[in-house]
């Protein structure tokens, strides 16, 4: 299973 | 009191079966321009955001912003109900806690009724802002499916390189390593093959195929799809929303866009 980034190190939460 | 009609069931059941894989509850936001929906997957790495205009829908009311959560894969086992060429009509009063779904089928004197409670969700809501992407490839739909597939029997990861010759997909595991490469081409007789490819600088991003597999249920949507790529952001895969209709035209009443965040290490 390969490593992933999470969307919300991307992108505000709100 | 919220109502929307699709003259095609088929529509909103390759929707359903496009997002509800990845994501089992979500909330439509429905307002007088239309319904949009946004959710993550469980473990938030990757994002779907479907969007669906008003005028797309042969009767749309919305007489105030309403939002409607539901469980997805209960909304799909009721849409298979429904014939592909039925008339779906979505109904929602004030305040009620479920919605309506009608099913006309053509011969028009058969009518389905069926009603879904509704529930109230956490909203998740990411803020995505408008985005100038370095890479932008278009292409055959069915070519990027069958793509992710194969490479997924090589390994876990697809690595997408854009260079001023083309677009290569890349992937290796345990067995070896495998490759498919694209150069741009276009077609006036099947414009649905062509393959566009629009760079600014060359890149090279790693993705996992697991998710890049259940973008692709999108697949019989639309016949293209496109690929937008830029260094440290996600990779958006969007797909437009065709509806046929008898005349054989097509418009394009929406789109589903999917947001996944590049491997680590890229």
């Amino acid at each position: 299973e390969i490593e992933q980034q999470c969307l919300p190190n991307y992108y505000d939460d709100s | 009191m919220f109502e929307a009609k699709l003259d095609r069931g088929i529509v909103l059941k390759k929707i359903l079966d496009a997002i509800n894989q990845l994501v089992n509850e979500a909330s439509w936001e429905c307002t007088s321009s239309g319904m949009s929906l946004q959710a993550m997957d469980t473990s938030h790495v990757s994002l779907v955001a479907v969007n669906l205009n008003g005028d797309g829908f042969s009767k749309f009311r919305c007489d105030r912003n309403m939002v409607l959560g539901m469980n997805l894969v209960n909304l799909s086992k009721i849409l298979k109900c429904a014939g592909n060429d039925d008339k779906v009509t979505i109904k929602a009063a004030d305040g009620d806690d479920k919605i309506k779904l009608i099913f006309e089928a053509p011969n028009e004197y058969e009518v389905s009724q069926y009603e879904i409670k509704l529930m109230n969700l956490d909203a998740e809501y990411l803020g995505i802002p408008e985005t100038s992407y370095n890479v932008t490839v278009k292409m055959p739909a069915a070519k990027f499916q069958r793509i992710c597939r194969d490479l997924n029997q090589i390994g876990d990861a697809v690595t997408i390189s854009c260079t001023k010759s083309g677009v290569d997909f890349s992937a290796t595991g345990d067995l070896g390593n495998g490759s498919v490469s694209l150069s741009q081409n276009s077609s006036f007789d099947k414009p649905e093959d062509n393959v566009t490819i629009s760079m600014q600088e060359p890149l090279s991003q790693t993705f996992a195929l697991k998710y890049l597999n259940q973008f692709t249920k999108a697949t019989p949507l639309c016949s293209q799809v496109t690929l937008s790529l830029s260094p440290d952001v996600p990779l958006v895969v969007e797909y437009k929303i065709i509806e046929e209709n008898e005349e054989d035209s097509k418009n394009e009443i929406g789109h589903i866009r999917y947001y996944l965040a590049p491997k680590i290490d890229d």
